[in-house]
């Protein structure tokens, strides 16, 4: 996904 | 996930709820900052503006969801419920928040992971969130004394985040390449903002006292 790595945090 | 954010997230969300049975309990709001709560409201807004463009986990879509729904709940409780409006502390509650929010957006403005729109708001919120506690402190040296549960809400929201950063520790021991210096810088600061707090939190227990910060 586009995101960059540290989103997966709250 | 690690126990270490498992723990930090489900702190926070205890946190969330014992504001939400306080105000509802109760039905009153003295001793709680609206400004925080608008100030976390932005936070969450800010921070997950990826939440229907990108999907990483169900936990993860409920939590944001969790966490965007009740802090605009309790801002609304706050700002219309025809009860809990009244025991609003209005004329302690005046800290001019505008200027954190301002110096945040510019500091995001310099400083972020990318210059993207979904980066700015993100590195925006991870600021904003490190000084939003600051209206709650000062509401609560001005009232006095502190209820239970609004000491145990502030409790426990500044306990997530430490667990946060044992969490970036330990991801940073465990995993090649990770840094995070916006999220740690920021988290230790927001973290060192409670110090004070945790002290009188700590003395009050220990002496099974009413918790009373110094005016």
């Amino acid at each position: 996904s586009s995101i960059s790595d540290h989103h997966d945090e709250l | 996930m690690n126990i270490f954010r498992l723990a930090g997230d489900m702190t926070h969300l205890i946190s969330v709820l014992v504001l939400l049975l306080k105000i509802y309990a109760t039905k009153s709001c003295s001793g709680i900052s609206l400004k925080t709560q608008e100030l976390y409201a932005m936070v969450f807004l800010a921070r997950y503006l990826d939440l229907f463009s990108d999907f990483i986990s169900l936990y993860n879509t409920v939590m944001k969801l969790v966490f965007i729904g009740s802090s605009l709940a309790i801002v609304w409780c706050m700002r219309y419920h025809r009860v809990v409006r009244r025991s609003y502390d209005r004329e302690l509650d005046t800290f001019r928040y505008w200027i954190l929010v301002g110096a945040c957006f510019t500091l995001a403005l310099v400083l972020h992971e990318k210059f993207s729109f979904q980066e700015v708001f993100w590195a925006f919120s991870i600021y904003l969130e490190a000084v939003a506690i600051l209206p709650q402190l000062v509401l609560l040296q001005r009232s006095g004394n502190v209820d239970n549960l609004t000491g145990q809400y502030v409790f426990f929201l500044g306990a997530y985040r430490a667990f946060y950063i044992l969490n970036w520790i330990y991801r940073y021991l465990t995993e090649p390449r990770f840094t995070r210096w916006i999220s740690c810088v920021s988290g230790l600061v927001q973290t060192a903002l409670y110090a004070d707090f945790f002290y009188y939190y700590f003395i009050s227990w220990k002496n099974n006292a009413k918790l009373q910060l110094p005016a």
